[in-house]
């Protein structure tokens, strides 16, 4: 809610170069356009690209032609910023001016060699056509020894962006209320933005967008109790998960699986780490540093509230059973398998753990103790701890309580090529709905700090180099899903 | 290169409004 106000007094930008091809498909709407902001600055995925890169050769339609019909022209890639290329007609030569900005991955783009073999002729821009008399002479020298794109650039394109999930699948999703236990949801259909077709690319057609999933919570006869969140996100998982790990789960009064819903298949979701748990492991009250789930700006002083040290042999509700048996007759605690921990925030913590949250030991969320120290971040300490500075000695002295050991937690760190100042597309966690333009301020080993443009600095969250809520510039082109452009105030707005 | 990928040459064709003709370039074989 804070954000949503927010963006929705801001007026999307547009212009002619990013919109011809919504206009070509018969779709309007406002986008915001990255050509302008991007200026020269440095952009995620920009030399991530394998066989297309500066230099390239690319057939686009020409939109300079004076011709009512669709005509194509060649055109090269002057820079390249995550999905979208700077591309220049032929024939500019150094002429910046007519220099524009596209998404690679728009059905309209191809191959050299893609007109003649459809029989469509190339049209020189209007512009141009009076600085030469023979376009055979300058098209064989410019394109003699260059490259262009692979034959199969289209079709790759087109099955990348296949997507498993289907509307009314059913999954089991962290209940939004009540963040220590799940639900089960379904896939529902997507509500926002444009609704028809881009080129060959059709919106919404089972409620899945770029990977993206709304989903509504079972027992919601309006529909509007939903969840946005992505397809690998580690906060949806199978029908039966939660039971299998021993997780609190809400169950479901009296609803049936209806016709039409299916729970979707085990495989569609993300695999977590396999961990050994046979020696030293997390125990119940061992304290470490965690994002908030509530504040991903923050992190917390923490502690590990559940664990179990080693998974049941049998995963059948049978042996489930008799393990929950056994655990009430001996009083234990109930836990946690597969390498699941309940986390609660220090300070924080409603006295019936039902602000607890579930992290995965390998959770790039999860810290030793002296992390934020070590690496020059402020570590929020528990409401009201009245021995301030924070000193993680005294506070385990005077908690009686121990440190997780370091080498539990998840060390690796991908070569992931992000640098600080560079722009992306970022899911707003706290407002999973909304892929804003962000830009990366911070990197902290795998960590990276998300700063919303336009916002203060106090909306900014962590966020893990892997995360699947953050997104090449042009994402949200590619997939028809609204950009929220930076907010515009007062003090921005030149 | 060193994406592994391997480039060929490959005569490609162009057609313009004055004829068709065709000019030697390079693609990739494997677009990751």
């Amino acid at each position: 809610a804070r954000k949503s106000g927010g963006y929705q007094q801001n007026l999307p930008h547009s212009s002619s170069s990013q919109t011809w091809w919504l206009f070509n498909s018969g779709v309007s709407v406002d986008v915001f356009d990255w050509g302008r902001y991007l200026g020269d600055g440095e952009v995620l995925m920009g030399k991530s690209w394998g066989s297309v890169s500066e230099g390239v050769r690319v057939e686009v339609p020409n939109t300079d032609s004076g011709l009512p019909m669709k005509v194509y022209w060649i055109a090269s890639i002057i820079k390249l910023a995550g999905f979208k290329a700077l591309l220049r007609y032929e024939g500019f030569d150094s002429d910046s001016t007519r220099d524009f900005w596209l998404n690679l991955c728009v059905p309209d783009i191809h191959q050299v060699g893609w007109c003649a073999a459809g029989g469509k002729p190339l049209v020189p821009p209007q512009t141009i056509l009076h600085r030469f008399t023979n376009w055979k002479t300058f098209l064989v020298k410019r394109l003699t020894g260059s490259k262009t794109l692979p034959p199969d650039f289209s079709s790759k394109v087109k099955e990348s962006m296949q997507f498993p999930f289907k509307k009314q699948m059913r999954v089991e999703v962290v209940d939004k209320t009540h963040l220590c236990r799940t639900r089960v949801a379904l896939v529902e259909q997507v509500s926002v933005g444009p609704v028809g077709w881009i080129g060959r690319f059709r919106l919404h057609d089972d409620g899945v967008i770029g990977g993206r999933l709304r989903l509504i919570y079972e027992e919601c006869d309006d529909g509007t109790d939903d969840f946005w969140c992505h397809m690998y996100s580690p906060l949806i998982h199978s029908i039966g998960w939660s039971r299998s790990i021993g997780h609190r789960f809400k169950r479901s009064d009296g609803t049936r699986k209806l016709d039409g819903q299916m729970d979707a298949p085990g495989q569609l979701f993300a695999k977590v780490k396999e961990v050994d748990q046979t020696g030293l492991w997390f125990q119940d009250g061992m304290k470490l540093e965690a994002i908030d789930p509530l504040n991903l700006s923050a992190i917390c002083v923490a502690t590990v509230r559940k664990v179990r040290r080693r998974r049941s042999p049998s995963r059948s509700v049978g042996r489930l059973k008799l393990l929950r048996l056994t655990c009430s007759l001996r009083r234990l605690p109930q836990v946690l398998a597969d390498g699941y921990l309940m986390i609660g925030i220090d300070g924080s913590e409603a006295a019936d753990g039902s602000d607890w949250f579930c992290y995965h030991s390998t959770s790039p969320s999860i810290f030793p103790a002296g992390f934020c120290e070590i690496n020059n971040i402020e570590l929020t300490p528990p409401r009201g701890y009245a021995g301030l500075p924070f000193r993680w000695f005294e506070y385990l002295k005077e908690s009686k309580s121990v440190a997780a050991p370091v080498n539990l937690f998840n060390k690796e760190v991908p070569n992931h090529g992000f640098r600080p100042g560079m722009k992306l597309e970022a899911v707003d966690l706290m407002e999973p709905r909304l892929v804003c333009v962000a830009t990366v301020t911070r990197i902290v080993h795998r960590l990276l700090r998300i700063h919303f443009d336009g916002w203060e600095d106090e909306y900014d969250q962590w966020v893990d180099c892997e995360s699947p809520d953050l997104y090449p510039v042009g994402w949200c082109q590619l997939t028809g899903y609204q950009l929220q452009p930076p907010a515009v105030t007062a003090g921005s707005r030149d | 290169d060193a994406g592994g990928r391997k480039w060929e040459q490959k005569q490609v064709q162009i057609k313009t409004l004055e004829g068709e003709f065709s000019v030697t370039m390079w693609a990739s074989d494997d677009n990751k």
